[in-house]
Order: structure tokens, then sequence, then C-alpha cells
């Protein structure tokens, strides 16, 4: 049940680390002072999960509407035997569908935990076949929100989104738009 | 089976990402420019296995005599959405134990991925008890060396060290002196 122990660990090592304090993180940027009428930031870290698990290197290699624009300063923490090890959260932003002149930066990602099961399905030699990768992706997804509905300090700190990616029809979704539905729903 | 999928994330999220390259970072540090008669360095990513899957925050944390030196260059990625991911190797040094002027500088971190299966013990919510933490432990380790034996890029780069941390006799063996026989052995 690969789904299970991904889950904690993305908790265990990610979430719990970096979701309490993100809203502080993002106010002290210097990307929210340059906020006003025509750029707003969201203040919740915006978690890619792409139904096929597959997760591109940057957001904008899945989608150049979205634009790399830095990172927030980074968590540093000692853990497992590494010396202040970097937790670097990426600032992107995306203009609006509607206003081009109105731009929205946020915190995003995809989630890293899944992408180990599209990598195991793609190798011959974790033996995890496509049906079970979906199975187990669709397990991670009730789990991590099960995981996260638990621990109060994440409450209100992020937005996942799942979104199909593999489309049967060969239309496949512009994460760009997506991510601009959920941040007008935030802001 | 949290084993499993912890130990194909360990490999595709880590290992595979700073194990084939580690002998040419440690012979570019300048740690291994300092190096004489008097004054070693390891060449191989010393990884610490903990029965319990109990891993401090630093190895200083668990043995005093071992000193935190600094970090190798890190090793940067795009991966999964974040732009230049750092991945941190620490330095590590360790007196002989037979001369005191001897020296012993070396890249050590315990096994991240199975602090993972400490945490969900401790947890009431995760639901591994101690004796499914021993037995998924267990197999996290004849998992791992299978994996890394099935690409050759890993050969050599890496010694894990297993060791009993819990002992019934109250007498916790200390780690400075099971990575320095480790060490000698590779020097
Ligand atoms: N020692 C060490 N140094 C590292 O830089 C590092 N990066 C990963 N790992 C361990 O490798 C494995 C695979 O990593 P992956 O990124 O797929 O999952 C990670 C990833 O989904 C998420 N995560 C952790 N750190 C970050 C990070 N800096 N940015 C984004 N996601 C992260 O949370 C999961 C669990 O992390 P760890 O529990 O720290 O251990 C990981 C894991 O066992 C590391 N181990």
């Amino acid at each position: 049940n690969v789904a299970h122990g991904l889950a904690w660990s993305y908790y265990y090592g990610y979430l719990r680390i970096v979701l309490p304090e993100i809203k502080e993180r993002i106010i002290a940027s210097k990307f929210f002072e340059n906020c006003n009428e025509r750029i707003h930031m969201c203040k919740k870290f915006i978690l890619l999960f792409p139904e096929s698990c597959r997760c591109f290197p940057t957001l904008h290699d899945q989608d150049s509407d979205i634009s790399v624009e830095g990172h927030l300063e980074p968590v540093i923490r000692n853990r497992a035997g590494t010396v202040n090890r970097y937790y670097r959260s990426t600032v992107y932003s995306v203009k609006d569908n509607i206003d081009p002149n109105k731009k929205y930066f946020f915190i995003g990602e995809y989630i890293t935990a899944i992408l180990t099961m599209f990598e195991m399905e793609q190798s011959n030699l974790a033996g995890l076949s496509t049906h079970d990768k979906l199975l187990q992706s669709a397990q991670f997804y009730i789990k991590i929100e099960d995981i996260l509905k638990c621990h109060v300090e994440c409450n209100n700190t992020y937005k996942i989104i799942y979104f199909k990616d593999q489309s049967e029809r060969g239309k496949i979704p512009k994460i760009s738009d997506i991510i601009l539905t959920t941040i007008k729903a935030e802001i």
C-alpha cells in the first residue's frame, strides 16, 4: 500500500514543516510588498495533484503562461542528520485571463510525493501497474486530506488542486486557468 | 506496506539524485583539499540506519564525538514544481579512537525515509504499531539494497550502516565507533 506511507512521509517530512508558517512567510516577502489593485498574492500554498501523478520539473514547463518569479525565504531545519536542510517555496505568477493588466502571485508546486508513483509505474522494477497507480493516487488524495484535517496548525494554509491531466479526448486542461479559478475564489 | 513505497521514494527522490556524483563532489571540496597523513576523507556516503528508525536532527545530537564541519556544494534541481531545489550533504568529522591526532571527514546522515516510520509509530493516528514498524524497517532495508543493486550508477557510492540502537541491556552503541570502523575499512 504505497499511498499510505507516502502520504505520511509527505506530511511528517514536509507539510508539517512548511505549512504552519506559510502565511507569515508570504506576508513578509518582497512579492507581497509589491501588491496593489493590479497585483495580488494568494496567501495559501497551491498544491497541484495531476491524476496521472506526472509532475513537470517546473509549473512553467507544463504551462508557459505560468512564470517563475523567485522564492520565499527558505525554512531551514536540522533533520535526520542533514544540518540546515533548506525547504524552498517557489513563487510563480499568472496573468488574469480576463484582465491582462492584472497579475496574481502564488506559492505553488506539485505534490512531490506522488511523482514517486509515476516513476514507479514508468520503471519495470517497481511493479506498479498503471491501474494500481491510479488506485494508489486516489488513496493518497483521500489519505493526505484526512491527515491534514487532523492537524489544526495546517488548517486554511493550502489548496490541493486535483485535476485530470489525462484526457481521453486529447484535450488536456490548462493549469494556469485552473489555478486562476482557485486563486480568485480565495481572494 | 509502508516500506515498499518509502524505499522507492527514497531512491527516486533522493539517492538517484545525490549518489552518482558524490565522489566528484567530495574530491572537489575544500575538505578533501586539506587531507594529509593525519586527515582523511571517506569517499562514500555514510547512511545510518538505526533499527528503531529514530533519527536525531544531527549526528552530533546522537554522539557528541561527531563534529559538524560544513557542507558539500549542494545539488540543485528543478523537481515537481520547486525551482532550484537544494539537496545538501553535511560533512562531519570524527577523531580516531586509537590515535587522537588523526581525524576523519565523512559525508553522513540518517536514512531520512525511515524517520517517517518512527513518527508514524509515535503518532496515534497513523496506526503503525512498534511490532509493525520493526517489520517494515527490516523490509525497507532489504528493499533499498535491492533497488540500489539494480542501478549501476549508485554502485560503490554509499555504505548503509544498520545498527541496533535499542539495547535490551541498556547499553546503546556509540555511533562514532561504528562509523570509524566503517570508514577505516573503506580507506
Ligand atoms: N537527507 C535528505 N535530504 C534531502 O534534501 C532530501 N530530499 C528528499 N529526501 C528524502 O528522499 C525521499 C524522497 O523525497 P521526495 O522529494 O520524493 O519526498 C519528499 C517530498 O515529497 C516532500 N519534501 C521534502 N522536502 C521537500 C522540499 N524541500 N521541497 C518539496 N518537497 C519536499 O516530503 C517528502 C518526504 O521527505 P523526507 O522525509 O525529507 O525524505 C525524502 C524522502 O524519503 C531527502 N533526504
